[in-house]
């Protein structure tokens, strides 16, 4: 692991008297390395080495007894700052139904996620409506139904020969009328390089207004997801992300690299398949988790 | 001299990221360039326009080094089992293989062995309306070997050529739902002579190292006899095969390239090398 191959480094260069900034690079090398390994986006990788250089070649690390300690530290606090930062939690002071808009690629969990949302806003004595906002895919529309009847929580009927849109402002008038507190619109997956798909979020968007466009990434994504990220963050202006699958032993480099690339902060992840394997986003956890 | 060597190290350099951001892996990406600037060495060459083509040719002898056919007349019910982690393709990989099946003339016949998820089966029953064939189920919640053990007495029964089992989507991680895998896999050993005949681990192109675990561990648990790379219609390139194929042996079969019932593909290695540059 990374502290063993840090250690490595410093022992053979420690006969050599005081540290370089050779001896710096070098170390550092590993620890790209491991960023990289974890799918952390190469060019993000490269910036992230870059600006951690300066603390690296400061006197905590070049004047320790334990160099490769002191730098892991370093590197670890901070890969948690960029991720962390100020997290803004769910919207609750707008006006009612505050909308959550979840969108992403094919798979990355959404509809569990739609579930998960609704529950955690019910638990804390929320009114929420789930929409299924997918006519594309088979059977999606029944699948967030059976989550609602799983969770005692009301679903909106679409119907899949219907348009998205329609969908969406017809469940908002119906959540408007029937006093709910949240409307949660679950999308269908699509590619951020499908024009027209994108396109309809972005009428669902205007339509709508929502206060929370959530972005739902799989944890286990390599190096596309800047590429991903940025392409739905430039059409939408995400609000946040959601990261899921994190009970796998995917390192999750995409928490740095999508907060590199969109600035929007994370904030939850999904820790399993049941309704109630939902977390608050930890960054510090996530950048030993990123680290190995 | 010195001008020229530096320039080579920026084309290492540039195809190293090249390789990282497909996904290769940075170990793997390493060791390409490497065998690359050893073969460059013993040429006595530094001619660069010999690095990238080294390069692909490296990448293809891996890929090509595993057969990636599928004989369906091995075996009468011939079963196919798709495993994977979540949300990767399985049900509609099924989808798309067995209307591919029945197109060439081959009796299909597909089991509702994801119990687990909600609306699983109702989305593999509309899979199986588009494909123009049957499908074996009980209900939400049952155990998936019971459901798998119907479907192989009712493919015998109709003389079915071809049996797909879908299964739920797991995190090979879970010991647990890979014990339940295994215990499904012996129904099949136990109920047909020579199945499962193939075992189709589906990977997610977007998919980064971690798919290197995921091929892993499903291996050692039910043995991999193919891949299955989806959603190659995106931007990512699934690089992360290559180390599959070097390290595990284990053949890319199909691969994925959009969601309706005619985007599949059989792999073609020298297609993925040139799409990788
Ligand atoms: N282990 C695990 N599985 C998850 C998690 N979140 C979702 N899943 C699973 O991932 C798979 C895909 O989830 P869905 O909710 O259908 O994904 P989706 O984004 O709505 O998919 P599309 O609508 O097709 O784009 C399902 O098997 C879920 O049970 C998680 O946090 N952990
Ligand atoms: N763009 C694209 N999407 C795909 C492809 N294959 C599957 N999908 C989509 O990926 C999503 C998940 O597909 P499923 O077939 O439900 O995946 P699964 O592995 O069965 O999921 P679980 O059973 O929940 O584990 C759906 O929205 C599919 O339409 C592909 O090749 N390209
Ligand atoms: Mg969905
Ligand atoms: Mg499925």
């Amino acid at each position: 692991n990374l502290s063993e191959k840090l250690n490595t480094v410093f022992k053979k260069l420690r006969g050599h008297g005081t540290l370089s900034e050779a001896n710096i690079e070098e170390a550092l090398k590993e620890v790209r390395m491991a960023l990289l390994e974890a799918d952390v986006n190469f060019k993000v990788a490269r910036d992230f080495i870059d600006s951690v250089k300066v603390k690296a070649m400061g006197s905590e690390v070049m004047q320790s007894l334990t160099p490769g300690q002191q730098m892991i530290k370093i590197v670890r606090d901070e890969l948690a700052s960029l991720m962390g930062g100020v997290v803004s939690p769910l919207d609750t002071a707008a006006r009612p139904p505050i909308a959550i808009m979840l969108v992403g690629l094919q798979g990355s969990g959404k509809t569990t996620t739609a579930g998960k949302l609704a529950r955690l806003l019910k638990s804390k004595g929320k009114k929420p409506f789930l929409v299924p906002a997918d006519v594309y895919r088979p059977a999606a529309i029944l699948q967030l139904k059976r989550l609602g009847e799983q969770l005692g929580i009301n679903v909106y009927d679409s119907n899949a020969g219907d348009d998205p849109l329609n969908i969406c402002r017809e469940a908002f008038r119906a959540a408007d009328r029937g006093g709910y507190d949240y409307i949660i619109l679950d999308t269908a997956g699509r590619l951020h390089i499908d024009d027209e798909l994108m396109q309809e979020l972005s009428a669902i968007k205007i339509a709508i207004s929502p206060s929370e466009i959530l972005f739902v990434a799989d944890a286990m994504i390599g190096q596309d997801a800047v590429n991903v990220a940025k392409a739905f963050d430039e059409r939408l202006n995400l609000s946040g992300v959601i990261l899921t699958k994190l009970d796998g032993d995917a390192r999750g480099g995409v928490a740095l690299s999508v907060k590199a690339v969109t600035g929007k902060p994370i904030k939850f992840i999904g820790v399993g398949e049941k309704l109630d394997a939902f977390e608050p986003f930890h960054p510090d956890r996530m950048a030993s988790r990123i680290l190995g | 001299v010195l001008g020229r060597k530096r320039i080579d190290e920026d084309l290492y350099d540039e195809l190293e990221e090249i390789l990282v951001t497909s996904d290769l892996g940075v170990q793997t990406s390493y060791r390409l360039i490497e065998k690359v600037r050893e073969r460059l060495r013993r040429g006595e060459s530094d001619d660069a326009g010999l690095v990238k083509a080294y390069l692909k040719e490296e990448i293809l002898t891996i890929l090509k080094s595993t057969g990636n056919a599928i004989d369906t007349g091995r075996g009468k019910p011939f079963v196919i089992m798709v495993v994977g982690v979540n949300g990767v393709g399985k049900t509609t990989t099924i989808g798309k293989l067995a209307s591919k099946y029945n197109a060439e003339g081959k009796s299909v016949l597909l089991c509702a062995g994801d119990t687990f998820r909600a609306a699983a089966i109702e989305q593999l029953e509309v899979w199986g309306e588009r494909a123009g064939c049957g499908i074996i189920k009980h209900k939400e919640g049952s155990d998936p070997s019971a459901v798998l053990f119907d479907a192989i007495k009712a493919a015998k029964s109709r003389g079915t050529d071809i049996l797909i089992a879908d299964t739920a989507g797991r995190l090979h991680t879970k010991t647990n739902l890979m014990e339940e895998l295994k215990k499904t896999r012996r129904v099949v050993e136990r109920e047909v002579s020579g199945a499962p005949h193939e075992i189709l681990l589906v990977l997610d192109a977007t998919t980064g190292q971690n798919a290197v675990s995921q091929a892993r561990l499903f291996k050692e648990a039910v043995e991999i006899t193919g891949i299955v790379l989806t959603k190659l219609d995106g931007t990512a390139k699934g690089g992360v095969v290559v180390s599959i194929v070097d390290e595990l042996k284990i053949p890319v079969k199909f691969i994925g390239i959009g969601e309706g019932v005619e985007d599949l593909r059989h792999f073609e290695p020298s297609e993925f090398v040139e799409a990788l540059f």
